[in-house]
């Protein structure tokens, strides 16, 4: 199993089509590094997407130059893996 | 004995569970349900589907399918709970009695099991399907990508790397090929639901054009019947309308291809998450989320139904 751990999943609110094509061109700067779980649709739509731990500063410096806000939603996906994982076999268990 | 009455509908469960479930279902509800095989995966996994007829030959028939996408694991597991519903509620429930008295029902709940037994086995975010080709370094095809409307257009990428790749071809991935056929092949098909998450939608074609398809008002207006239905369950909101309007344009989906192959009411679900867990949503939310959504199918079976084409 890959494991995810430090990646954070990023959700930023692109104010205009511009910012969004400043996320789209993420997949082209960083590719197969960043993940869009919801990707780059239209300005009322939040963009979430996957980012390694490895990354994390790059792209953090990238959206924050660019001024992209963006917020924490998920802090490290591992721990939800490992969550879920457990509560998959406790239910097996079970 | 293993039954499917053992078997925990709010938990998530790998392919081998689902697969045996599929079977103990289709056994203890022979009356009802029958398993069919469509064909096979790119990894030689059978691609198997759940038929609910209550007889009759040809009949019309409504179409739902879940976790195309592999890491959507709240969809398969939807789907499962909506299975269930279906023969439960069979000779209770008004609506369900009505259009299996007069239609069939056919369920594919693991439609990439290639791609949903990576995500247990190596790579829990993986979305696409396995298949591979010679001279290409990276893997997998995007299946929502790889149908024949607007094939290759804008939405969908030729690079092989990338998360929507549309694949060498139309249909040149088996799980897609599989539908394709079998669809074509039953030829009475009234309905699609394809079901897929996460931001909570509910859209129709076109995806990959912003034209709209020439039944857009009644989509529309069915969309919204559907969306209230399920906000009434537990309050979620969704928004509503065409894919590319409502959320972006994507070239090659499931629904694009099914409107042009004449079924009228070709619907695409993305469930919950709201935003806190994305495709990790936790198992006590499989329940209300198949809750809600079974809501907004039976608006769409019973409109299928009273407005025959």
């Amino acid at each position: 199993q890959m494991n995810f751990t430090g990646d954070q999943v990023l959700r930023v609110l692109a104010k205009n089509e511009k910012q969004l094509s400043l996320l789209r061109d993420l997949e082209g700067l960083k590719p197969q590094k960043v993940d869009f779980w919801r990707g780059p649709a239209r300005p009322s739509l939040p963009v979430d997407m996957r980012v390694p731990f490895s990354e994390l500063k790059d792209i953090k410096a990238y959206l924050e130059s660019h001024g992209l806000a963006y917020s924490i939603m998920i802090k490290d996906i591992q721990v939800l893996l490992d969550e879920e994982r457990e509560a998959m076999a406790k239910s097996r268990r079970l | 004995e293993r039954s499917t009455s053992s078997f925990s509908y709010s938990s998530y469960h790998t392919l081998e569970e689902i697969y045996t479930w599929i079977d103990n279902f289709a056994t203890e509800h022979s009356d009802i349900a029958s398993k069919i095989r469509i064909g096979y995966s790119f990894e030689n996994r059978s691609i198997l589907v759940l038929k609910f007829s209550t007889g009759g030959s040809q009949r019309p028939a409504i179409w739902i399918d879940t976790g195309i996408h592999a890491r959507e694991w709240i969809t398969h597991a939807t789907g499962i709970w909506t299975a269930r519903k279906i023969v439960n509620e069979y000779g209770k429930d008004r609506i369900v009695t009505n259009v299996l008295n007069a239609m069939d029902i056919f369920m594919e709940i693991v439609s990439n099991p290639d791609g949903f037994a990576f995500t247990h086995s190596m790579n829990r975010l993986w979305r696409k399907n396995k298949s591979s080709r010679p001279g290409i370094f990276c893997i997998g095809v995007d299946l929502n990508r790889n149908w024949k409307s607007g094939f290759g257009g804008n939405g969908s990428n030729n690079s092989p790397c990338s998360e929507t790749y549309h694949g060498p071809s139309p249909q040149s991935e088996p799980e897609v090929a599989a539908i394709v056929d079998f669809i074509t092949a039953h030829g009475n098909i009234k309905a699609l639901i394809s079901i897929h998450s996460y931001s909570q939608m509910l859209m129709y074609p076109y995806g990959h054009t912003l034209e709209p398809v020439s039944d857009q008002e009644e989509l529309y207006s069915l969309a919204k019947n559907a969306v209230q239905a399920l906000y009434e369950v537990h309050g979620m909101e969704y928004i509503f309308g065409s894919i590319s309007t409502t959320l972006y344009v994507a070239s090659g989906i499931t629904v694009d291809w099914a409107y042009d192959s004449g079924i009228k009411y070709s619907f695409s679900f993305e469930l919950r998450d709201t935003g806190r867990y994305g495709f990790l949503l936790p198992a006590a939310q499989i329940v209300p989320t198949a809750q809600e959504t079974w809501l907004a199918i039976q608006t769409i079976m019973e409109h299928t139904l009273n407005h025959p084409y």
